[in-house]
């Protein structure tokens, strides 16, 4: 098997929250800006390259 | 890879040789900025086909563990790491959850909703059908119109037809889809190149959804990749799920080698099967 083949099996990481103000609880982290994501992205070593949202959640395609 | 922000929620999942938990301390801050808390954490993962290529944390999952164990908040103190083995050296399932007092799973016949997480990996793909996700040479396509054609193509839109996909194809190739049906998400990533193939399907549901939605969503997948090896991880606060993964997979001739389960204070049940190729 060669060493350099690009590695498919992913990493997966969930994160729950709570908060006391139904305001901020309404939308939550969905309120983060798009520069702090792409900030925790760039931690990461990735970024957007499509995105889609309803009135639950926010799904963004990622890409190394 | 793929990110999912919900109001109290948030997944991301990458493959590559991304540092994935250097995500964490970000995110908790950020959070914290929006008078949000956490109040718990799970990371999952497969093998890693070129562990020697992965940058720290993701050296091992000791390391990663270590790693968490430091980024996590004190009040995330129902911590539990553990490797679930198959029989195949080359899949095991890696499972780290912490979490508060409040989040303690204790199944309740009356909780209004069990929810349920399905992650699969599938290693081997039908050459013929893993092509599918190679551009074109000098197609005149971007990656979001080469992506839908790869959706139409390879039967991805068939897996739920409600949904809304959000797909994305790489470049020579590789393929990455969101899809969102309500407040639920399914997602897909393709790595198609011969002797490291791989396709990753998952998707949440709840334990009172249609049984047999669960069987054609699985049979679909199989479907569609036609995999030699498969690794279903099934994360449940109740045993409702994971026993109609084998009846769903067995009948499209993947047997099952391996399956293994475990307690987690806060995700509840973690089941993990290996299927490979029954042989004739």
């Amino acid at each position: 098997m060669a060493e350099s083949g690009f590695e498919g099996f992913e990493k997966r990481l969930e994160l729950h929250f709570f908060g006391d103000d139904p305001v901020i609880h309404d939308m939550g982290l969905r309120l983060l800006d798009f520069d702090s994501l792409q900030e925790v992205l760039d931690a990461v070593q990735c970024t957007v390259v499509s995105a889609v949202g309803n009135q639950y959640f926010d799904a963004y395609v990622l890409s190394e | 890879s793929s990110l999912f922000v919900y109001p109290t929620k948030i997944i991301i999942k990458t493959c590559g040789t991304t540092q994935l938990l250097k995500s964490v301390r970000p995110l908790i801050n950020y959070a914290h900025d929006l008078g949000l808390t956490i109040c718990s954490c799970r990371y999952t993962r497969g093998n890693f086909i070129f562990p020697k290529s992965q940058p720290f944390p993701h050296t091992s999952f000791k390391e990663e563990v270590i790693y968490l164990e430091d980024k996590l908040p004190i009040t995330l103190c129902y911590r539990k790491a553990t490797v679930m083995p198959s029989k195949m050296t080359s899949h095991a399932w890696h499972v780290f959850t912490a979490c508060d007092q409040t989040q303690v799973v204790t199944p309740l016949p009356n909780m209004p909703d069990i929810a349920f997480t399905m992650e699969i990996c599938m290693t081997d793909l039908d050459r013929v059908l893993a092509r599918k996700f190679f551009r074109r040479p000098n197609d005149g396509k971007n990656g979001d119109t080469a992506g839908k054609e790869m959706t139409d193509l390879t039967g991805i839109g068939d897996i739920n037809p409600g949904a809304i996909i959000c797909d994305f194809a790489f470049d020579p190739c590789g393929y990455s889809m969101n899809g969102i049906d309500g407040d639920r998400y399914s997602t897909i990533h393709v790595t198609p190149e011969d002797g490291y193939s791989y396709a990753s399907y998952e998707c949440v549901g709840s334990v009172y959804d249609d049984q047999d939605d669960v069987v054609q969503m699985l049979k679909k997948v199989v479907q569609v990749f036609r995999p030699a090896t498969m690794s279903v991880s099934t994360t449940c606060a109740s045993h409702e799920v994971w026993t109609r993964v084998a009846h769903a997979i067995e009948p499209l001739g993947l047997k099952c080698r391996s399956c293994i389960m475990d307690e987690f204070p806060s995700a509840g049940t973690v089941v993990f099967q290996t299927f490979t190729v029954a042989r004739r």
